[in-house]
């Protein structure tokens, strides 16, 4: 499986709806202190709901909606593309997988109180976070953000203690 | 439960002996504190740069401190892969000719995986297929703009404008 | 004790609100968590960076947070000041624009008082008086090169080669 | 009063004695990774007397002796000059200050138990570290280090709470 393109809608520094094409292979993202890099990265932990509000720099949910524009909503959608098995009932034989494109929702709404709303879709259906944590298993794709190494992370490592450093792999085992 | 654990150790610390060689030039080995009750100590990163006597991860250098905790990362990569990594500024301390060994590592397994990389450093981005470019306007938020290495546009769309 | 510390407090807030005017070119301030009795509570450090929103500093960027700290330094320098001041590689997150403004806010202060900084950015070693080169040896340890911005031979001596 | 050449010899990666002048205004240092910058500030907070072995990287004191060479001494020297006060008994009426250079030195030895003897020196006659540090007040050097920001510390600054931050304007204070 792989990323095809991340689109963010009014999602912190994001105002304007953006799509991002991702290609295959090696991707560098440049450009000045506070544009909007890491923002990018907190918002491919947001739609797979890899991430706390606080890992996301994020007090609460709704400090993820760009402050900038009078929107009350952000949404972020993640586009992949996969090799799948044939779906049930598919001729008995068929030996190819089938190669099918599939998309990650997630939307964050600020509601009277100052409170969140926030819900995840597949392919445009309201999914619930344990059944797209099944399926991203499935293809592969860590639960824990193992794959996702945020700013700061190198050095933090370095300057864990050998106890801290262990239960790294605590959690791969 | 401590099964599990010292068989994974044992992947992750094959793989750290070789991403090691593969950044430092040098030999490097992950150790447990407590061989017999691995979750009664720590887990003790040794290494010996290139040219160097052997030295805790604590004793090294900046540069070296982070090379090495690199090698631990793409070596729980390799035991835990995914089809999907992404490293944020991850080569802040090194040195010109670290980052390019680092660039070059990248590169070489984004044969077979995507890898998104956020560097401020030229010798990252020369060598990706790929760099998009981020920037701040006022008014406006955030504008990613793609510029493709191998010639082909790739460039993002939407509010920045497309292709 | 509490009126040395509030005494202390106002002439750093003071001070960094003109470093940070200097490295940010934006509004910074100070503010004491708990005023009326300051050791109950913590030091807050807001910002607001040019062109956008009063943040706190765990909010903000990368490059944004080590330019923030180092205007702190700078007011806690300005306030306790020394003949001499190093710097031990703080630019690691800090583009290409913020590495220059943070040189020339060091070039502007080492008009009076000494400063060495270590550092791998050469838009920084471009801006000193003054560079140091380091590096390793085989068999000969670390070896020390001087090579002086502004013509004059300023060399080390000793194992590394005279002046 | 100014800093004009720092001297290691056999100090950690420093080998082969080595006197480094150093320029008034602002000096920058370079050089690959491992190569020894962070040494040479060791070097400094070492000859000063203001860090800990665990502040220069080291479990102990005779860890900063280089291990390359046969030697078991390790010694560090600073030269300084600078304006000071006419020494007592010179004549009433004198106004100005004397230009004055003066070399500060300490040294460590590794002794048979594999132990360590260190002590200071003053102008080449050993002097104790209460005295060295009451001149180093009079000549308006820190004995806190707060002047030497080490690797790290911008990161640590920028990642410490807001009452570790406090502490140390308590230290200001
Ligand atoms: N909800 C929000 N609405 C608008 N802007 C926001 C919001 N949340 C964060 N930002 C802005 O995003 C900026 C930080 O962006 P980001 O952390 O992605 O920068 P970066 O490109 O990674 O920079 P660096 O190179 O310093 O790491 C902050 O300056 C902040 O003003
Ligand atoms: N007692 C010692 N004897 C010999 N070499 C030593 C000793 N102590 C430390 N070293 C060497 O010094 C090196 C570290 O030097 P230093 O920390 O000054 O590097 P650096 O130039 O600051 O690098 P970076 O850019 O990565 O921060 C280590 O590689 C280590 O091998
Ligand atoms: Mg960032
Ligand atoms: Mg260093």
């Amino acid at each position: 499986v792989r990323v095809v393109a991340l689109t963010l809608d009014n999602f912190k520094s994001f105002a304007k709806k953006t799509r991002i094409p991702i290609r295959p292979g090696f991707t560098t993202v440049s450009g000045p202190n506070g544009s909007g890099k890491s923002n990018l990265i907190d918002a491919m932990q947001f739609v797979l709901g890899i991430a706390t509000s606080k890992g996301m720099r994020a007090e609460r949910l709704t400090d993820l909606i760009c402050i900038e524009g009078n929107k009350t909503t952000a949404r972020v959608s993640l586009e992949l593309e996969g090799e799948f098995e044939p779906p049930a009932g598919a001729t008995e034989g068929a030996t190819g997988t089938v190669r099918r494109r599939l998309e990650v929702s997630r939307v964050v709404r600020r509601v009277k109180q100052g409170g969140a709303q926030a819900h995840y879709e597949l392919d445009g259906k309201p999914v619930r976070l344990t059944d797209l944590h099944d399926l991203m298993r499935e293809l592969g794709f860590p639960t824990s953000g193992q794959n996702i190494v945020l700013q700061g992370d190198v050095i933090r490592l370095t300057s864990m203690g050998g106890v801290a450093r262990r239960q790294v792999l605590d959690e791969l085992a | 439960k401590r099964t599990a654990f010292l068989d994974a150790f044992e992947r992750v610390s094959e793989a750290f002996q070789s991403a090691f060689a593969e950044l430092a030039r040098g030999e490097g080995r992950l150790r447990l504190e407590a061989p017999e009750d691995p979750f009664a100590g720590g887990l003790i990163i040794e290494a010996r740069p290139r040219g160097k006597k052997l030295a805790r991860l604590e004793a090294m250098s900046g540069g070296e401190k982070s090379l090495t905790a690199l090698a631990f990362i793409f070596a729980l990569q390799e035991v835990n892969p995914a089809p999907f990594f992404v490293f944020d500024e991850v080569d802040q301390s090194l040195d010109g000719v670290n980052t390019e060994v680092l660039a070059e590592a990248i590169r070489a397994r984004a044969r077979t995986r995507q890898y998104v990389v956020i560097s401020h450093h030229r010798v990252m981005l020369d060598r990706s297929s790929q760099t998009l470019g981020v920037s701040m306007r006022k008014g406006w938020g955030t504008v990613v703009t793609g510029v493709a290495m191998d010639g082909a546009e790739g460039g993002p769309d939407g509010g920045a404008g497309g292709g």
